[in-house]
């Protein structure tokens, strides 16, 4: 990787909030647990059987990270949920994971952000559409579905727009003086939606941290007309 | 351990995210 810690490519993952799945792949499956704790287990065929060989369960919090390997390293057959620990887990903070687990820690970081830039975390109704502040933040992702079926999904880096016709897009700088009233006030009402979705992100944030340690979130203001 | 190529979308994936969905409302 050429870097010196783990820390200095990611940040430790955050599956606060998420809602429990599991989700195969073609070498691994990764769980979000009930627990909130992240597992990945990494597969190998044998006799034409997938086992578990190896196993990182990593904390809600993404700062403790276990590694085994179930039944002694033999594996065992691929279930419905991951094996448990063994007593002889290996146990590693985020600071302190090998670099030779960084790649599977990666891994799943980027399907914990994944999930979080499609879970919502305020949602508005306005008197047009629908909008959504997903769990991505800082910078989260917004989705505003207007009820007459157009939509505009805002990312940190581009604006993909639905016209109720169903036509789709991706908005540029250089395009954006282009733009038909309509989308220009498809565009406005998603802005101006985002940020009183921002604004009420941080009128609850303010009020969850005087709280009980108990999450607020996520949260829903108004109904559909 | 070959990451390099896995793919998380699927039908799977995407039925977990609608129900994510408030409402059921897309």
């Amino acid at each position: 990787f050429g870097s010196s810690t783990l820390r200095s490519i990611i940040s430790p993952l955050n599956a606060e909030r998420l809602k429990p799945i599991r989700q195969k792949t073609k070498n691994a499956v990764v769980s979000i647990l009930e627990s909130g704790e992240v597992c990945m287990e990494f597969l190998k065929e044998q006799n034409s059987q997938e086992r578990v060989k190896e196993v990182l369960r990593i904390s809600c919090d993404g700062n403790l990270i276990y590694v085994y390997h179930p039944n002694e390293g033999k594996g065992f057959p691929l279930v419905d949920r991951p094996p448990s620990p063994p007593e002889n887990r290996l146990s590693y903070t985020f600071d302190s994971l090998p670099e030779k687990y960084w790649k599977k820690y990666q891994y799943a970081a980027k399907f914990i952000k994944l999930v979080r830039s499609k879970t919502p975390k305020v949602t508005y109704y306005t008197r047009y559409a629908k909008c959504m502040l997903m769990e991505n933040s800082p910078t989260a992702d917004v989705e505003v579905c207007f009820y007459d079926g157009a939509k505009i999904h805002k990312t940190s880096d581009v604006i993909r727009v639905i016209e109720k016709s169903g036509r789709s897009y991706t908005l540029e700088g250089s395009r954006l003086s282009t733009l038909s009233d309509e989308v220009r006030s498809y565009l406005d009402h998603a802005n101006e939606s985002h940020c009183v979705c921002l604004s009420l992100e941080s009128a609850i944030n303010t009020e969850e941290k005087k709280g009980e340690n108990i999450s607020l979130f996520p949260i829903t203001f108004g109904r559909r007309p | 351990d070959d990451l390099d190529d896995e793919e998380f979308y699927d039908d799977h994936l995407e039925a977990y995210f609608k129900k994510l969905l408030p409402h059921g409302m897309q």
